[in-house]
């Protein structure tokens, strides 16, 4: 099994801070 | 420096934007544009010119009760004092590590203290598997238990070059090196036009109020 856990963790939505910068 | 008046009402935490954009990545105008962009989302539930963690929740999921431990993290990083909300400096020298030309040592250590879930100074076994556990609940993903360890074995076996059983600082920045994909959330491309999508209207602004 070569999956890095790490790389795993980066996809979660916790990560996605675009929505700080989406209209209000 | 003697046209803009100085006693306009600013919030508690408020600073200078040309002190933030010497300590930041940030220009003087990028600073101004993040005070736009910080007023709305520190007014969205509080109007108390303070980011609270469920205002920061719903400016992510748009949910102001989805809870996600990797946002949880982030936002305890942004408030800098533990007081439980972000003020307008805190908000600013933390998004600036995520500005892409932030160094890649501030991006490398601020995703150390990410995963340093139990502020040990190291990044240990039980927390990784625990945020693998976490991303798979919040994919709806099941992996066997025996894959799970299998997967955070073979992660530790990569990156703890000390066998010691935990990720120190050194052990990160050297793994983070030969897997730069590891820090890609830590640069978000939208700061670089900040002043676009927030125009800033301070200077304009702050006379008009003050003299009228």
């Amino acid at each position: 099994c070569n999956l890095n856990a790490f790389d795993i963790i980066s996809f979660s939505s916790g990560f996605d801070l675009s929505g700080l910068f989406e209209e209000k | 420096m003697g046209c803009y008046p100085s006693k306009q009402v600013k919030t508690p935490g408020y600073e200078e934007p040309t002190v933030l954009a010497a300590e930041t990545p940030f220009t003087v105008s990028e600073v101004e544009a993040l005070y736009e962009l910080f007023k709305k989302l520190s007014s969205s539930i509080i109007d108390d010119g303070l980011i609270h963690k469920e205002e920061f929740q719903l400016a992510l999921f748009k949910n102001r009760n989805k809870r996600n431990l990797f946002a949880d993290r982030i936002f305890d990083l942004f408030d800098v004092k533990r007081n439980g909300v972000i003020e307008f400096g805190e908000f600013v020298r933390s998004l600036g590590i995520f500005h892409p030309n932030a160094p890649v040592e501030d991006k490398i250590a601020f995703a150390f203290r990410l995963y340093d879930l139990r502020h040990t100074g190291f990044i240990e076994r039980e927390e990784l598997k625990e945020m693998v556990l976490a991303l798979l609940h919040e994919s709806d993903l099941i992996l066997s238990d025996d894959v799970i360890e299998q997967i955070v074995d073979k992660t530790f076996s990569d990156a703890d070059t000390k066998g010691d059983g935990k990720i120190d600082q050194e052990e990160w920045k050297a793994f983070v090196l030969k897997h730069p994909s590891l820090i890609k959330n830590m640069t978000l491309p939208y700061l670089k036009d900040i002043t676009i999508v927030f125009p800033s209207f301070v200077l304009s602004s702050e006379v008009e109020d003050s003299e009228i």
